[in-house]
């Protein structure tokens, strides 16, 4: 178990403008 | 219905599970609708931060990279829509700054990388994550914490602005020092403020405010010396800026009271120990300025003890100051043109810029030092007036 420690999956991300524009159809229902 | 059966503390892992259903409510209701001034004020500071990644961590512990991903994003994007909306309100912008650190703190402290961990207890250790890697997500929400830095200062610079002039320059507390003013500058009115709306009391009762208010955020004490650095940058370029414009506040009396001024925001400093927070040498300019206008101007070893004073001043600003130099008696005299050639002759061989004015608009680069929390994840319970029921401790 301690081995898996070691073996972090690396998440990529998007860049900041990048998450923004994904986000403007997702949220825009909310009142 | 299951029987909430209370579990001791020991019991916990530090984690939040959570629907993904739940991650909008959760973005609403705990960065979207969260007011600092109301429910927030009674919360541990950080509180966001540590609740957003105590959910991180349960996604992560389930492997769902989707969860995980999905719920950065949209507390990215959440933050960055409060203020777009409420980002002109100092205490706004002073929250999220602090929880944004925090919450990037938290990824680094509970990477599980090495660099970050020494100050970790055996169980803060055990609360690493296991799964993924978020170095990426970092970078991002540094990016952002950057960008809301730069917001928060142009808040500040708003509030302070217009207290500047008239608390540096124009208000008088030293009183008989002035004498008589030369005919003609006497009813010089620059300023809405010139009733003496605005002394340097104000200026101090408004660092006063920004500072308790970033404390009681938990903002990092390094970021809030940077903070600070700034706007005393800011103070200091605008004041030497009006009086660079200004013949009636080039005077010996004025340079008496901007020294005088200068001293009361370095007992400010001091009283909050932030003296080794770089603020004081932005005054430099301002300081040497006030000095200029007090020494002798007459000799060439006046010349030359000018010289080497004024080295945070340009060659233009000193030989502006001495232009402008007015006697407010008449044991005073103006600068003679023959002295300010020998000032030019001196300084020829220095290489500095041909610009009178300071940039007040400039801001120094920002750094988000890391500051690990003592705060061990297991103990955090969250108050019901956030309205997140929706969350279980694990």
């Amino acid at each position: 178990k301690g081995q898996r420690q070691h073996h972090r999956v690396l998440l990529k991300a998007p860049t900041l403008a990048e998450m923004e524009e994904m986000n403007i159809s997702e949220e825009e229902d909310s009142p | 219905r299951p029987v909430n059966i209370p579990r001791k503390e020991k019991d916990f892992q530090g984690m939040l599970e959570y629907k993904k259903e739940d991650e909008p409510k959760l973005v609403k209701n705990l960065i979207l609708e969260l007011k600092p001034r109301g429910v927030a004020v009674n919360l541990i500071p950080g509180l966001p931060a540590y609740i957003l990644f105590m959910c991180v961590r349960h996604a992560d512990y389930l492997n769902d990279d989707q969860k995980v991903r999905s719920l950065l994003t949209s507390t990215i994007n959440g933050i960055k829509k409060v203020l777009k909306k409420r980002g002109d309100d100092f205490e706004t912008a002073s929250f999220w700054l602090s929880n944004t650190c925090r919450f990037l703190h938290c990824l680094k402290q509970y990477s599980g990388e090495e660099a970050f961990m020494k100050h970790n207890t055996p169980r803060q250790n055990e609360h690493c994550l296991t799964n993924f890697d978020l170095a990426e997500y970092r970078q991002v929400l540094s990016d952002l914490a950057i960008q809301i830095y730069q917001q928060l200062v142009r808040v500040l610079e708003n509030l302070l602005q217009p207290m500047i002039v008239p608390a540096m320059l124009e208000h008088e507390t030293i009183q008989g020092v002035s004498g008589v003013k030369p005919p003609g500058l006497r009813k010089r009115t620059s300023s809405v403020a010139d009733e003496g709306t605005y002394t340097l009391d104000s200026i101090i009762r408004q660092l006063n405010t920004f500072h308790s208010i970033q404390c009681q955020h938990g903002m990092d004490p390094e970021l809030i010396k940077q903070v600070v650095k700034q706007l005393f940058y800011i103070v200091g370029a605008v004041t030497l800026n009006n009086l660079l414009l200004r013949k009636d506040m080039c005077s010996w009396s004025k340079g008496m009271q901007i020294r005088y001024n200068v001293s009361q925001l370095e007992e400010w400093l001091r009283d909050k120990n932030l003296m080794n927070s770089g603020a004081k040498e932005t005054l430099e300019p301002l300081i040497q300025a006030a000095q200029l206008l007090q020494v002798k101007k007459k000799t060439d070893e006046d010349a030359e003890a000018i010289c080497s004073m004024c080295t945070a001043l340009t060659t233009a600003q000193i030989v502006k100051v001495l232009n402008l130099y007015t006697p407010v008696n008449e044991f005073e005299e103006r600068v003679s043109i023959g002295f300010i050639r020998t000032i030019q002759i001196r300084l020829r061989d220095r290489k500095d810029s041909p610009q009178l004015l300071m940039d007040a608009k400039h801001i120094f680069p920002v750094t988000f030092p890391f500051n690990p929390s003592s705060v061990a994840l297991e103990t955090i319970q969250i108050p019901s007036s956030l309205g997140l029921g929706f969350l279980t401790r694990v």
